[in-house]
């Protein structure tokens, strides 16, 4: 499966 | 009365919508000279895909959003971002812009392909956001509610959303009671809107089929957000 772009922004760091 | 706790929930929440913005080059490249309708294509995935980026960032700073289970906070993402765009699109569009510069994004957006029968909704949609003449903080409060809504797709835990969703309504409600005494009736406005909002994300999926037959190919991460194959 595609690694979700979604999930990687979401697990940067906040304020990023 | 509006309590300490939730003062600070709306300095959190506002603070981060002024913070995350779509770039000024890209929105100024909006504003530039006339192009193809191809390059118009071009240009308004490319706004799209840095205001989900620009939504993320946002959401990440919504008290309460990163401790919601994490295939929940992908869920809430997917299902609201077509509609959060649409209100941060409409919340640009209805700032005092200087003269010409509406027209020209109208113009721009009009030449890009999109399908008549969607426009009309879009616009319509936008003059009755401009209408509201809403503050920032409630403008913000607003996107926030329209994430933070429980009943989108593949959302498990139903109840943690909507408490999160109900300290937002309830903070919105008092709000407007405070900032528009002379319109008891203007929180209920603004929730009207997110109805509207719903029937413009109907539109939009039949808009991507019309824009994919004519085969314009969109972004990975608009694919993804918008479930594009």
């Amino acid at each position: 499966e595609e690694p979700s772009l979604l999930k990687k922004l979401l697990l940067a760091p906040a304020n990023s | 009365e509006i309590t300490k706790e939730q003062r600070a929930l709306i300095k959190a929440i506002l603070d981060a919508y002024n913070r995350h913005q779509i770039p000024q080059d890209v929105t100024k490249k909006l504003l530039q000279e006339q192009y193809s309708a191809e390059e118009n294509f071009l240009l308004l995935t490319e706004v799209a895909t840095s205001q989900v980026q620009v939504l993320v960032e946002f959401t990440k700073n919504i008290p309460g959003f990163l401790s919601l289970d994490r295939e929940d906070q992908i869920a809430l993402l997917k299902g609201s971002a077509v509609e959060a765009m649409f209100l941060r699109s409409a919340q640009v569009l209805s700032k005092k812009m200087p003269s010409g510069y509406t027209e020209v994004l109208e113009e721009r957006i009009r030449k890009s392909g999109m399908s008549e029968e969607f426009m009309t909704p879009m616009f319509n949609f936008y003059k009755s956001i401009g209408e509201l003449h809403m503050t920032q903080d409630e403008q913000a409060l607003l996107t926030t509610i329209t994430i933070l809504t429980p009943d989108r797709p593949y959302v498990k835990s139903h109840e943690a959303v909507e408490r999160l969703q109900e300290t937002m309504l309830d903070v919105l409600r008092k709000l407007c009671v405070l900032q528009h005494p002379q319109e008891p009736q203007y929180f209920a406005r603004l929730l009207g809107r997110l109805t509207e909002l719903r029937t413009l994300h109907h539109y939009h999926v039949e808009m991507l089929t019309s824009w994919k037959t004519n085969d314009h190919k969109f972004t990975p991460l608009l694919c993804e957000i918008w479930d594009v194959q």
